[in-house]
Formats: structure tokens, sequence, C-alpha cells
């Protein structure tokens, strides 16, 4: 563990609890695409499968839960308790045509071909792609909420800190996982329009909106 | 170098 990864990681649970105080405080989850978080959902579950298997901290076992369980209050608010709210007219993103390059890509890119791993890379991959139904909704619609434009940030900045900590490892440790490096430059890449609109507007207290 | 599996990360 170094200071980057713990930034990292503090980053992604705080855009966890931002996304759940916004659906609960508001009641209503306008704006936020649930096939992002359905994937999301899946992407916890396929790579915390190990939490049967394999015992790394406490504080590894318990973010894992946290994840877990935050993903899928979410997709409840989204589809149960605030489903009159959700904006299923602007959120079309095809989510299968992600799902199944993921799928092909873990058979074909992988460290191991074991179901656990053969998981966690369809995972690693799936998280990289996660975020574009809520950016496609978010180009749908030609805006965000602060609130939610907060959300993403912390999103994207969560995998921008894991590869300093990537490259942090990898001098002191030797140690790096080219599937995930990979993966997590283009899902930080992915982010880049987004981080150069937040900053030059949301942070200067303008709304989020994308230029015509 | 690459190395293998170390999910000790999130």
């Amino acid at each position: 563990m170094n200071i980057f990864r713990l930034l990292g990681d503090i980053c992604h649970l705080v855009a966890i609890i931002v996304l759940l105080l916004k659906i609960w405080k508001t009641r209503s989850c306008a704006g936020i695409s649930g096939k992002s978080q359905i994937l999301f959902a899946l992407v916890y579950t396929t790579r915390y499968v190990d939490l049967f298997f394999t015992y790394v901290s406490l504080y590894n076992s318990v973010m894992k839960v946290i994840f877990l369980a935050s993903s899928y209050a979410t997709l409840y608010l989204i589809y149960v308790k605030f489903k009159a709210t959700y904006d299923f007219n602007h959120d079309t993103f095809r989510i299968e045509f992600l799902l199944i390059p993921c799928v092909i890509l873990s058979l074909l890119i992988t460290h191991d071909y074991s179901p656990v791993e053969l998981l966690w890379t369809f995972s690693i991959y799936l998280e990289a792609v996660a975020i574009l139904p809520q950016l496609f909704m978010v180009s749908k619609t030609g805006e965000a909420e602060t609130i939610t434009s907060h959300y993403l940030f912390a999103l994207g900045a969560y995998r921008a800190l894991y590869i300093v900590n990537w490259i942090y490892r990898y001098y002191t440790e030797s140690f790096i996982d080219g599937i995930a490096v990979v993966a997590g430059i283009i899902q930080t890449i992915l982010y880049a329009d987004f981080f150069y609109l937040y900053i030059t507007k949301v942070l200067k207290g303008k709304d989020f909106k994308l230029p015509a | 170098e690459f190395r293998g599996p170390k999910h000790d990360e999130l």
C-alpha cells in the first residue's frame, strides 16, 4: 500500500458515496445511467469472487464488501425505489457492444486460464469501458448536474491515481501487471475530455454543459 | 518485465 493507491481508493469510495447520497437526497436518479451502474455491479461481482478464496488484508476485504454492497444498493435505488425518476429515454447505450468484446478479449489476453483469473481479467477490461453509457448519456443531454460531475471526476481520478501507484510499484517492488496497466490507461483516457470540462467549468462555479 | 497475478489491489 502506498499513498497513491490509498488516495485512489478514497476517491473511488467518495465517488460511490456521492452518487448514493445524490440519489437519496434528491429522491431522484435523473441524469444517472442505470446501464453504467449495471456494468459496475458486474465489474465488482466478477472481480471480487476472490473474497471467498484469497485473503489479502482486512482493508482489502472490507473495501471489496463495501464496493459490492454499494453497487447493488445503487441498482436498487435506480431500478426499484426511484424507478419513476430513471431517465431511460436517454440511457440508450447498447451494453452488449461492451460486454461481448470484453468477454472475447479476456479469453484472448489473460494471465492464466483459471475461472477466477478469467473473471478478474474480464472485470478489468469491463471497468475500463463501464462509464461509456454514462458519458453517452451526458453527451446526449449535453449537460450534467454539478453533483453528477463531482461523481464522475472522483471516479475518473481513482484510476488516474492507480496509474501513479503502478509507476511507484514498478520502481519500488519491480511489480507490474500489464493487463491492469493498459486497461487503466484506456479507462483514464476515456475521462480526459470530461476532466478538461470539469476543471475549466465546474471548478469555476459554472454548470457542466457541453459546448454546442 | 510483466509479472503474473498478484491481485492485492481493488
